[in-house]
């Protein structure tokens, strides 16, 4: 998976 | 959502409350860096561009919501309040934080995840958040006579970001899914070393039940 879109964190 | 994650993002909105309720309440600002407030409002407002395109969670834009209304009031009642205004420390005050942001933003053009607006804005609020406390501390060691919520302010700063790195390292034996941003890693790392000597007065002066004063 692209890890640049996973931005859950604050 | 693991605990030291909350732990984190419960210190860093209780950051903000403390310093709205030194300004607002006591109506002064005296010790509180302007270039600090300006750098972390535009640290959020870099970092949240996805606020309407992006959904994660109600938790997730709510608290986007509070850290970029509140860092942007406050830097209304440092600057335009006709009474909080008047207790700024100018004459202290004077770090060049533009000279931070411009590096910021060059090495996040040179070193990021994905070459596009949205991620090196992202990447650039990662870099600049690192910095962005130098003017506080730097106010602090001049003033070097620490009020309690000034004092509170920062410890819960530094405090945030240690339970960042806590969760990181939670997460990343704990999610079989979690991908390491290495440039979040890094930049937090060198953000929570920054707060190690504050800590270590901070800390002591709690313990001997005195007035934070740092060393000149």
């Amino acid at each position: 998976h692209d890890k640049t879109k996973i931005k859950d964190e604050l | 959502m693991n605990i030291f994650r909350l732990a984190g993002d419960m210190t860093h909105l209780m950051s903000v409350l403390v310093l709205l309720l030194k300004i607002h309440t006591i109506k002064s600002c005296a010790g509180i860096s302007l270039k600090t407030q300006e750098l972390y409002a535009l640290v959020f407002a870099a970092r949240y561009l996805d606020i309407f395109t992006h959904y994660y969670s109600l938790y997730n834009t709510v608290m986007k919501l509070i850290f970029l209304g509140s860092s942007f009031s406050i830097l209304w009642y440092m600057k335009r309040h006709k009474v909080v205004r008047r207790s700024y420390d100018k004459d202290q005050d004077t770090f060049r934080h533009h000279f931070l942001v411009l590096p910021c933003l060059v090495l996040a053009l040179l070193i990021n995840e994905k070459f596009t607006f949205k991620e090196v804005m992202w990447t650039f609020s990662i870099y600049l958040e690192a910095v962005a406390i130098l003017p506080q501390l730097v106010l602090l060691q001049r003033t070097r006579n620490v009020d309690n919520l000034t004092g509170q302010y920062v410890f819960l700063l530094g405090a945030y970001r240690g339970l960042y790195i806590i969760n990181w390292i939670y997460r990343y034996f704990a999610e079989p899914t979690y991908s390491t941003h290495w440039i979040t890693w890094i930049s937090g790392l060198l953000q929570t070393l920054l707060y190690a000597d504050f800590f270590y007065y901070y800390i002591n002066s709690v313990k001997n039940n005195v007035r934070l004063q740092l060393p000149a």
